[in-house]
């Protein structure tokens, strides 16, 4: 129900790729934001899956599904995006 | 860059392996790339590699060819790969760019244009738009060049602000990139000389300060007196050997208060009075405002006068001394005051490798045991590619496009560096990350250590050196690290939890005493922390490779200006019987104490020689 301006797009970092071979990372990355937010609604959140080095997504997300995701024990941190700069 | 690879001796005849260095691939993070550059077209180019696993996937109106092998971008607000700033552009070709003949900035610098590895292909990965390079953007990019095949990755982006490493997306992405064999070359920022600024602080990194060349940029600008005072700025426009009336910016004002007038801040001064005139401003963003009023030219003033930047019409800048030298001519001149603003030339420093003054300094914040940044490299006016489309200055004003742009940063300094361990991995493609990364700072050439008012940081500014690719090939040992040496660095100082969230796996962490010190990590360098008046004895383990002739005897030798430290290194001599043979030893240093100023610190050199190479490691022993 959270208005768009209150979601802040965060890097859900999963760490190493299983080794498992059917693993299927976005199958992965969406099941976890289901836990947090109503099934339909999570693809409309995630924004972008790291899935060929390492298990990851960003989603646009409230500080409490934050909260629920960092807390998920296969959840290794959550982080605010921010921006760099050339330098 | 025109200069810069022959300052740091990989010149056009240079000892090259060419097929192995057309087999390297250099993934550049950063703004995009130009993909018509002359710097990437692929004359004389095979096809891609064999192990390259990427795509050219640039968008709209971007073709990827034979140098330029991949192309991605990650951002909603641009279609294509393009890079439309030219920093990309320009840090790619300074990686790898191919040799270019005769190109120049408006005459300015000219001469051929050559990347650390011209033979090498190019993967360009577009994290930045607009609004800057979003870290979900630059972990995307990482994680699709470390997929994608390449061999180095060069990522000239950061902030100003240090981050914990387990909320470092940099640090993330060159960690996975590393446990797969890829070095990670990152600029350390720009946010000297203050101390502890350096923003790429991870042991797996490589760490690039930026440093002057032999060639600088200098505007000489000639008093009415006949006094001629030498700028720093690229001024590119010629005022006919005329010279102009100057006028002080807070009298060419009647509405604005005398310090936003000698400022020359937007809005301030008069046409009327700067017509036909040069403004002499007290801040350097006062040019923009000189420009609009209509003034022949400006005169600026500048916190450090060490780099050239580009201006958009006839100015120069001087820091503090010849600012005033300047202020007070016109003081004493009142109506009659004239100057003559000379078109930029090029003159050899001699006092080069100097530590740029905008290079961010240690020491380190979150590791302070791990000196960075880990190495110099020439970081101030590099000529290189640039978008043809993209501004050449901040100014909006400023209508110039060119084909090859001069630009300083450690952004610049970055891509040296990831040039040169592609240089050094093209002649051993089976090291380490770890061991390119040792050869290139135990063989990096002593940078000019001269006081100055930003260079006392010495080590925390600018590492182990200024690189020396030709030596790095051949370092005969190397310090040698791997993925469970950086996990037990880190359990030093992270819980185990926390140590997992930046391997991203179960690593554990011993308890008791089997943990080791955080002076252990077999590092390049040596650091340490001691409590400031207090006497300390502190000890650092290390374990060489031997990557030279088999038999070979090493003597260790400390070279320390200071009496403060008494080093002492067991055993002295090191006895090597076959390749790849490793010896470890111990370095101790004792001291009475360092004093409580902020940053105090003793160093030393640890040289390893078995007289034909020299293995060289900065020694500091500091009160963080």
């Amino acid at each position: 129900e959270a208005i768009d301006e209150e979601r802040k797009v965060h890097i859900v970092y999963l760490g190493s790729l299983p080794d498992n071979k059917v693993y299927s990372p976005m199958s992965h990355h969406l099941g976890l934001l289901e836990k947090v937010v109503e099934s339909n609604f999570a693809a409309k959140i995630l924004t972008r899956s790291y899935k060929r080095s390492f298990s990851g997504f960003a989603a646009k997300l409230t500080d409490q599904e934050k909260e629920r995701l960092a807390n998920m024990k296969e959840v290794v941190s959550v982080f605010p995006n921010r921006l760099l700069q050339p330098q | 860059t025109t200069r810069s690879w022959d300052f740091v001796g990989l010149n056009g005849k240079t000892k090259r392996n060419r097929s192995v260095e057309s087999d390297t691939i250099i993934g550049v993070i950063d703004t995009g790339i130009w993909p018509e550059s002359e710097s990437f077209k692929d004359h004389g180019f095979g096809p891609p590699p064999k192990k390259w696993k990427g795509a050219c996937e640039g968008g709209k109106n971007f073709t990827c060819n034979k140098k330029l092998i991949g192309a991605r971008f990650y951002g909603s607000l641009y279609d294509s790969a393009r890079d439309d700033e030219g920093h990309g552009t320009h840090t790619a070709s300074t990686a790898a760019g191919n040799t270019v003949n005769d190109v120049s900035f408006y005459g300015l610098a000219q001469g051929t244009a050559r990347g650390g590895v011209p033979s090498a292909r190019i993967a360009a990965y577009k994290v930045c738009g607009i609004e800057g390079c979003p870290t979900d953007a630059i972990l995307a990019a990482f994680d699709d060049a470390i997929a994608d095949g390449v061999d180095i990755i060069t990522i000239s982006l950061g902030s100003p602000d240090v981050a914990l490493l387990q909320n470092d997306p940099i640090a993330i992405g060159a960690f996975h990139a590393m446990t797969k064999g890829i070095l990670t070359s990152n600029s350390a920022g720009n946010s000297g000389p203050t101390a502890s600024k350096v923003a790429s602080v991870a042991p797996w990194i490589l760490t690039a300060a930026a440093s002057s060349s032999d060639r600088r940029i200098i505007d000489k600008v000639i008093l009415g007196n006949g006094k001629t005072l030498v700028g720093a700025s690229v001024n590119t426009f010629r005022l006919n050997g005329t010279s102009f009336p100057l006028i002080y910016g807070k009298d060419a004002s009647r509405q604005c208060s005398e310090i936003a007038a000698a400022s020359c801040q937007d809005g301030c001064l008069e046409s009327g009075l700067v017509k036909g005139k040069v403004v002499l401003c007290d801040l350097a963003y006062g040019v923009d405002e000189a420009y609009r009023s209509g003034a022949v030219g400006s005169i600026l003033k500048v916190d450090w006068d060490d780099d050239s930047q580009i201006l958009p019409f006839p100015a120069t800048t001087f820091s503090d001394k010849k600012f005033n030298v300047i202020k007070s001519y016109y003081k004493n001149s009142t109506k009659d005051a004239q100057v003559n603003l000379q078109r930029s030339e090029v003159e050899r420093d001699a006092a080069a490798p100097l530590v740029a003054s905008f290079s961010s300094r240690g020491p380190n914040s979150i590791l302070p045991e791990i000196i960075k940044p880990d190495i110099s490299a020439p970081g101030i006016t590099i000529l290189a590619a640039f978008s043809p489309t993209a501004s050449i200055t901040e100014s909006s004003d400023d209508t110039r496009h060119v084909n090859y742009n001069i630009l300083s940063g450690t952004s610049m300094a970055c891509p040296h560096v990831a040039g040169a361990a592609a240089y050094v991995k093209t002649f051993h493609p089976d090291w380490s990350p770890a061991a390119i990364k040792s050869s290139l700072m135990t063989t990096a050439s002593p940078m000019n250590a001269a006081q100055t008012s930003y260079n006392a940081a010495g080590e925390f500014a600018y590492g182990s050196g200024h690189i020396n690719p030709v030596q790095a090939i051949d370092p005969g040992l190397v310090y040698e690290a791997f993925k469970q040496d950086y996990i037990n660095l880190l359990c030093l100082v992270l819980n185990q939890t926390d140590v997992r969230l930046i391997s991203g796996d179960n690593s554990t962490c011993s308890t008791g005493s089997d943990k080791g010190s955080l002076q252990d990590h077999n590092y390049p360098s040596l650091a340490a922390v001691v409590a400031p008046n207090k006497s300390f004895s502190v000890k650092f383990h290390r374990t060489v490779k031997n990557v030279g002739p088999a038999n070979s005897t090493y003597n260790a030798k400390i070279l320390a200006n200071s009496t403060q430290v008494d080093i002492k290194v067991e055993p002295e001599v090191l006895s090597f019987k076959s390749l790849n043979e490793e010896k470890t030893f111990t370095l101790t240093a004792v001291g009475k104490g360092l004093s409580n100023e902020q940053h105090s610190h003793v160093t030393a050199l640890l040289v390893w020689s078995d007289g034909i190479h020299s293995v060289r490691s900065p020694i500091v022993i500091h009160n963080n």
